[in-house]
């Protein structure tokens, strides 16, 4: 639209120029674009160095955490532990798998491995073992020397709980915890953590159903060293074709776990 | 471009931050409860 007899020379030549609005319009967009280009390049320093600092102090919680945790085992191996209610009682169950997935994750410093924590959730099982309701010693025959260093009651049960290591301690470390069911008082729940490295003593007194946690199955019916009589030998018999029944192993351990409990309720 | 690679940087460290103050919060949460074991 500009006239084209229009004097180039004329003072007022450029305001008869046509408006580059598109222009101005693309290079405040940039200035803008740039302005927030900007912003988000500072934010970005600025998350950046607090991300580096939050790294720095976990490091040295890390190392606090380890340190004391390596103390507080000597401690407990040392002197007889009360402190065992620490895996027990002030950390719940929750809070100790975020602890273990934590050290076990690639930022997390942690003091155990990998596979330490899996082999440790390998090997646990439990094992019920009939007992007159008058016994409060909660020890059982099973077939190892075991040393008790705690006991305390349980909020779910008003039967305690006793904590005791094998004997061979530090060189074996399992440990078992024995607490009357509180379905059935008749019977004593001992729970196992960990594999022996030594053979027992093989003094089993009692008859004894084992769950292997692991497996989630029915694992072996021990009996009496004394079993002889044809009732005993049926009762084996009945037990061994029960169990190898998959349809009453999952019945049992449901029931076991309480399932079957809820079930009923709802 | 440029921009939104930006974003997606920031976005990606503040997820980052964000899962370091809970692990610090736990760690510290769990130090403690050691420490007072001790005491």
């Amino acid at each position: 639209s500009l006239d084209p007899n229009t004097n180039p020379f004329d003072l007022h030549f450029a305001t008869k120029l046509p408006k580059r609005e598109v222009s101005d319009s693309a290079s405040a967009k940039f200035l803008v674009k740039d302005e927030k280009a900007n912003t988000l390049q500072d934010e970005l320093n600025r998350a950046n160095s607090e991300n580096k600092k939050l790294t720095e102090m976990l490091a040295r919680v890390s190392e606090s955490y380890c340190a004391l945790h390596k103390y507080l085992e000597e401690f407990q191996s040392r002197k007889s532990p009360e402190n065992e209610s620490f895996q027990n009682e002030h950390l719940t169950r929750k809070r100790k798998q975020d602890l273990d997935e934590f050290v076990s994750s690639p930022i997390g410093l942690g003091c155990r491995t990998t596979e330490s924590i899996s082999s440790d959730k390998a090997t646990v099982s439990i094992a019920y073992y009939p007992a007159d309701k008058s016994d409060l010693s909660l020890t059982v025959k099973d077939g190892y020397q075991w040393r008790k260093y705690g006991q305390k009651i349980t909020k779910d049960n008003p039967s305690p709980r006793a904590y005791f290591r094998c004997s061979f301690s530090p060189s074996c470390s399992v440990k078992k915890k024995v607490q009357r069911s509180a379905e059935d008082p008749s019977f004593l729940v001992a729970t196992y953590e960990g594999t022996h490295n030594h053979a027992g003593s093989n003094a089993g007194g009692s008859r004894t159903v084992k769950l292997d946690l692991v497996q989630g199955g029915l694992g072996q019916v021990e009996g009496k060293k004394e079993r002889g009589t044809v009732r005993e030998v049926l009762m084996q018999q009945m037990a061994s074709s029960l169990t190898s029944d998959p349809n009453f192993t999952a019945a049992l351990a449901a029931a076991i776990s309480g399932r079957l409990v809820e079930q009923s309720r709802t | 471009s440029t921009t939104s690679a930006l974003v997606d940087e920031l976005k990606r460290v503040n997820a980052e931050n964000k899962k370091l103050t809970e692990m610090l919060t736990l760690m510290c949460d769990n130090y403690n409860v050691l420490k007072n074991q001790l005491m």
